[in-house]
């Protein structure tokens, strides 16, 4: 029923969150929002996977618990990718 | 470690700062400190030097901003986001916001500035984000007492210096430093070439302060406790110039450079540091050598160079008729002094390796001993 088959069973407000915070902080693009997609293509997968590995989180392109829990973390306004 | 597109950096080796506003979180002198630790965190390991200026255009403006303040990248509340910085360039590039709906400290609790600063000024000079986690520019915040004095990691180090290059070993203009290293030696007790940045009694203990750490000797244990500075004060600096416990306050006054904080017990005291001067030093004094207060006088020495001030304890004024040349009141004492303690009756000098124990009623020195001799060596 989760469109991140395997993910912590998510609210809305987790998504919300996981998409301002690749929006914000890697480049997401609001276009290539895509949640039904096929995990293993989709971007916000690929974009999720980003994250996890400049974080030093493990590539599971899901929104699991680590993932959520660093994304509430405080940190720095300035993105991680581009410029 | 990475840089941004195109590596943008300052292209002079003197950059001019300035805090435009403060937080109301911290005292203002609170805040000018932990911009002045965060710069000097970047200066040790390059051929930077950074000056303040008070009003104008600077190359790096430093604000407190909530919401929404004008450059399209709007805070957001209480937590995440806790300030942005941009790269080196003109206008607003360079230029360091703060989050003031953070509460900021300068402890563990809330949100370190000192910390923070350091990161963001790593912006402002050229560095993005690193993704390793022992970085200071990895982008998520992380405070440990360890993180109170800020190491930089072996890759802030090079992702700095591929932009700026190392600092020079040598320039005659530059103010000698503690050097930065990814791996601080940590003081040996019995080295016989010890010496001491400051000695202090706390509460019936004798504290010696050395770089990052401290002896701690009680009366109840003669083995000596060996400490982190942060461990015991976060907000405290490393590489203390002097302390001494003004006992008749349970409060014990530590020096560095023209600030000084006071502490009981294990907290810092609120509305500090204070510039030295609200002590009555003239405006050429720009540190404190040494201190230590005389219980039965109630009199504060201070040393700087080769002479030195009285302090009035109970009025809180310097004595008239000083500075005096430390070589006529305490005959054998050679300047400059490394630390001072009044214990039993003595004063002892420490100077290098070496500790002077001077007689005030014969009025010479009565012993030489090592320095490191308090710890049982």
């Amino acid at each position: 029923a989760y469109p991140l088959h395997g993910a912590v069973r998510q609210d809305h407000s987790t998504m919300d969150l996981a998409q301002q915070y690749l929006e914000k902080y890697y480049n997401f693009r609001k276009n290539e929002k895509q949640f039904f997609k096929r995990k293993d293509s989709s971007p916000v997968v690929k974009k999720i996977e980003e994250m996890q590995k400049f974080l030093g989180l493990e590539m599971t392109g899901k929104l699991d618990s680590n993932t959520v829990e660093m994304m509430h973390k405080p940190r720095c306004g300035v993105p991680d990718v581009g410029g | 470690f990475s840089t941004f597109p195109g590596s943008p950096k300052w292209r002079k080796n003197h950059i001019s700062y300035r805090i435009v506003n403060y937080t109301l979180d911290l005292p203002r002198e609170s805040v000018d400190s932990a911009i002045e630790r965060a710069l000097k965190v970047w200066e040790e390991v390059t051929p930077l030097t950074f000056s303040r200026i008070s009003e104008g255009e600077a190359d790096i403006m430093i604000s407190f901003a909530v919401g929404e303040h004008g450059d399209f990248y709007p805070f957001d509340g209480v937590g995440q986001s806790l300030a942005h910085a941009y790269p080196p360039g003109p206008g607003f590039y360079g230029d360091a916001h703060f989050d003031d709906d953070e509460k900021w400290s300068l402890g563990p609790s809330g949100t370190n500035l000192f910390l923070v600063a350091a990161h963001e000024l790593g912006h402002s000079l050229g560095l993005f984000h690193s993704n390793n986690k022992e970085s200071l520019m990895y982008p998520v915040y992380r405070f440990s007492t360890s993180q109170a004095n800020i190491r930089l990691s072996q890759d802030d180090i090079e992702g700095i210096q591929s932009l700026y290059g190392a600092r020079p070993s040598s320039d005659a203009t530059v103010v000698p430093v503690p050097s930065v290293s990814p791996k601080p030696e940590t003081p040996v007790k019995c080295d016989p070439a010890l010496s001491f940045d400051a000695v202090t009694m706390l509460r019936g203990e004798f504290l010696f302060f050395k770089d990052r750490h401290f002896w701690r000797r009680t009366q109840w244990n003669p083995e000596p406790e060996f400490h982190l500075i942060s461990a015991f004060w976060p907000s405290l600096p490393s590489g203390l110039d002097a302390a001494y416990e003004a006992n008749n306050k349970d409060r014990v006054l530590i020096f560095k450079g023209s600030q000084f904080w006071a502490v009981r017990g294990n907290e810092v005291q609120a509305g500090y540091p204070k510039r030295i001067h609200t002590l009555g030093f003239p405006p050429t004094v720009k540190k404190i050598d040494a201190a230590v207060f005389e219980k039965e006088k109630k009199k504060t020495y201070f040393f700087v160079g080769d002479k030195y001030w009285r302090f009035d304890e109970t009025r809180q004024l310097m004595d008239k008729g000083f500075p005096r040349l430390i070589t006529d009141d305490f005959p054998g004492i050679e300047p400059q002094v490394d630390a001072v303690l009044h214990a039993f009756g003595f004063f002892y000098f420490f100077r290098g390796s070496s500790q002077f124990e001077f007689d005030p009623n014969a009025r010479t020195v009565t012993h030489t001993l090592k320095s490191n001799s308090w710890l049982l060596c």
